[in-house]
């Protein structure tokens, strides 16, 4: 996935 | 997932556990801001968007909808439940948060990762969530005492921010492709709010004294 738009934190 | 992080996971999970609790026990939400907890709600439902298109892992879902669920509970102690509600001090509790909310908005439509209905709602969530906690912090400066449970929850808040930090240093340290702008500048705001309240907290601790904003 792109880098810069996933959301691994909450 | 490394210390810092796990450690911000847990005292922001402590801090809406010692709300629940308080709320509980005492049937009563003196001293908690309502706006505040509206804030949070409508936060974690925006941020958590991604609940069913994107899974990150089982802590991460488990997490989203725990934050989500304990929020919205709060939010229906407050509105809903005969005794808690009654308990509702209206008249400290004026922040306008509505101004807050269209502020955020407006600025996740100019700054934001993509254009996508997701990533605009991302980012007001993490816009909204740096200013939620302006509508308690006034409501403490304004009611000057602060119980103790009360204080716990913005100090346990507050540290979830610190740790946050460190870990946002410690994965930029650690991988050579992390950058989020968005969330670090948000996030180191959302901390300095605290600054104060946090220097209140500590004179009080070392003093062994009730905390007392000052007016």
């Amino acid at each position: 996935a792109d880098v810069i738009t996933e959301h691994d934190e909450l | 997932m490394n210390i810092f992080r796990l450690a911000g996971d847990m005292t922001h999970l402590l801090s809406i556990i010692v709300l629940l609790l308080k709320i509980y026990a005492t049937k009563s939400c003196s001293g908690v801001s309502r706006k505040t907890q509206e804030l949070y709600a409508i936060v974690f439902l925006a941020r958590y968007l991604d609940l069913f298109t994107d899974f990150i892992s089982v802590y991460n879902s488990f997490m989203k909808v725990v934050f989500i669920a304990s929020s919205l509970a709060i939010v229906w102690c407050m509105r809903v439940h005969p005794m808690v509600r009654r308990s509702y001090d209206k008249e400290l509790d004026t922040f306008r948060h509505y101004f807050l909310i269209a502020a955020c908005f407006l600025l996740a439509l100019v700054l934001h990762e993509k254009f996508t209905f997701q990533e605009v709602f991302w980012a007001f969530s993490i816009y909204l969530e740096a200013v939620a906690i302006l509508p308690q912090l006034v409501l403490l400066q304004r009611s000057g005492n602060v119980d103790n449970l009360t204080g716990q929850y913005v100090f346990f808040l507050g540290a979830y921010r610190g740790f946050y930090i460190l870990n946002w240093i410690y994965r930029y340290l650690t991988e050579p492709r992390f950058t989020r702008w968005i969330a670090c500048v948000s996030g180191v705001v959302q901390t300095a709010l605290y600054a104060d309240f946090f220097y209140y907290y500590f004179i009080s601790w070392k003093n062994n004294s009730k905390l007392k904003l000052p007016a």
